[in-house]
């Protein structure tokens, strides 16, 4: 996956993402396609959550998911999780789980439960960045001021926090304090083609540009979300990829 | 550049999406909080169908299936609420056996090694 947050000229914050998932579930050799990611193609949804006929949070998912890995709580927070492989992963978690050590949450629960009980950015932050986890995540957040947008980098017990300060936009799909993998550099190029966009021209119609570009674009990517906080817009579009392009 | 990692130059002009990397606009419903866990995803499974086949990507093997249908459900009471609930709702309204719905509800743990 690939996440943008990134604020304007005005303060204006934005946040988008690629959501890339089926790597190594099954190549279709013909139509040179990862099996897994043509299924849940037909699967997205967009999600309005209401209670009291009232819009509670909005969000991107898969029918059938209950889980949350994009969405909006309007006028608060914009919440995007990516994928991180680690060998301490979800196997430990779960095989805790099953023994009975039942302290952490899983991740698509925690995601959808922030986006439904959070009413702010900073209660969003404190609560993933400081719950228990049954397997790592990259928790990508904005908020609705200048200057509120954090990568949180988490293991299943803590966290590392890599925030705006002094940038104005911050992009993640790698560890931020380590190289990409060469084989897998995405970071990269969404990072230049964020710089050549310039923060006073950064809007959704832009970043839907530095999302389409490959390999930010590639074989797994299963949907573009672009959000606009302040405005409560969250708007999903399924993708492709034709060749040539990256597997992954 | 024609060879991996096939990188291309910066793109521009691609909103509103259209073109060959555009599938489809991505269809709205409305999930009520309001109700109980088991009946708010009931409107949206009219996509049955397109879930049956996530199932079956997901566990191809019929010896694995069989274990996944038997012996994950045991799993099911330990979740969360209302997330257990609104797993054991989207099962019965789909005809989707339970542990199939529960895998793909915890794909995420189970793929990230």
């Amino acid at each position: 996956c690939t996440s943008v947050v990134a604020e304007d000229s005005n303060g204006h914050l934005f946040h988008a993402r690629n959501l890339d998932f089926g790597l190594f579930m099954g190549w279709d050799v013909r139509n040179k396609s990862w099996l897994m990611t043509e299924k849940l193609r037909p699967l997205v949804v967009n999600v309005d959550f209401q209670r009291n006929n009232k819009t509670v949070f909005k969000s991107t998912s898969f029918a059938g998911y209950v889980g949350m890995l994009t969405g909006i709580h309007p006028h608060a927070f914009t919440l995007t999780m990516n994928e991180r492989f680690s060998l301490d992963g979800g196997y430990i978690g779960i095989m805790e789980w099953i023994l009975g050590k039942r302290d952490g949450m899983w991740m698509s629960f925690l995601t959808r439960s922030v986006l439904e009980n959070a009413t702010s950015y900073e209660e969003a932050k404190q609560k993933l960045s400081q719950t228990k986890l049954l397997a790592p995540a990259y928790f990508i957040l904005g908020g609705n001021q200048t200057g509120q947008g954090c990568v949180i980098t988490r293991s299943r017990f803590c966290c590392s926090l890599h925030c705006f300060e002094s940038r104005w936009s911050l992009t993640t799909n790698y560890d931020h304090w380590k190289e990409p993998l060469f084989l897998d550099d995405r970071r990269t190029p969404a990072m230049k083609c964020m710089n050549q966009t310039t923060r006073a021209n950064i809007s959704p119609k832009t970043l839907y540009d530095v999302l389409s570009t490959k390999p930010v674009l590639n074989k797994l990517t299963t949907y573009t979300t672009l959000m606009d906080v302040s405005e409560g817009r969250l708007e999903s579009y399924i993708r492709d990829c034709p060749d040539p392009c990256m597997p992954w | 550049q024609f060879v991996p990692p096939y990188t291309e130059e910066c793109r521009s002009g691609m909103y509103p999406p259209k073109g060959p990397t555009f599938k489809g606009a991505v269809t709205w419903y409305t999930v009520n909080l309001d109700l109980p866990p088991a009946k708010r995803w009931t409107d949206l499974l009219g996509m049955i169908q397109v879930v049956r086949d996530l199932a079956n990507a997901f566990v191809p093997s019929g010896k694995l299936l069989d274990i996944v249908d038997r012996d994950l459900p045991l799993l099911l009471d330990t979740l969360p609420f209302p997330f257990n609930e609104e797993i054991r709702g989207i099962s019965a309204a789909s005809g989707v056996p339970l542990g199939e719905v529960l895998l793909f509800n915890i794909f995420y743990e189970v793929f990230t090694a």
